[in-house]
């Protein structure tokens, strides 16, 4: 049984990813955080995405197995001078949103299921390397929010 | 390579966390 940590993450990343996929039943966000992170990652996806195009394209983002790979490698390449910032924690949502994209343009079919596993790895990677620095940065509310918010 | 993409992604996240 995950912990409510866990699953607090969990819907923000899966809100997140169905926003960038677009998803044709997706309504208003279900909070003001999630309602944040899908602008401010968003913009800062829209800014990036043709930057990195050059990187991710010697990447062979072709399966979910795959983008989890990649991922971690990615993270770990990201994080290991062992900064952490809300702009950097914002990049990991970037990140899965750009890996999503990339793996409907390879025709691989978005299911629920691969979806489930894709906002799952995502959720894991955050909750056990970043869970602490969240926490003892204000959290999401106290934290995130007044960061981002109206910005 | 992954390790390059690592790189920008910390350079971006510095970036914007530098901006708000």
């Amino acid at each position: 049984m995950e912990s409510s940590e866990f699953r607090y993450v969990y819907y923000l990343v899966q809100d997140y990813l169905k926003y960038i996929l677009q998803e044709p039943e997706l309504g208003p966000a279900p909070s003001r955080v999630a309602h944040v992170l899908r602008n401010s990652a968003s913009f800062l996806q829209k800014e990036n995405e043709e930057i990195l195009k050059p990187c991710l394209d010697t990447l062979d983002i072709t399966s979910v197995d795959a983008a989890r790979r990649i991922f971690i490698q990615v993270m770990d390449k990201e994080f290991d001078d062992g900064n952490t910032n809300w702009g950097r924690i914002l990049t990991i949502f970037m990140f899965g949103g750009i890996l999503s994209k990339r793996l409907q343009e390879h025709k691989v079919q978005l299911t629920g299921d691969n979806k489930e596993q894709i906002s799952y790895f995502i959720t894991e990677y955050i909750i056990n390397t970043k869970a602490e620095w969240i926490d003892a940065n204000g959290g999401w509310e106290n934290g995130f929010l007044p960061m981002f918010e109206e910005k | 390579t992954s390790s390059q993409v690592g790189r920008r992604l910390a350079l971006i996240g510095d970036d914007i966390n530098m901006r708000y």
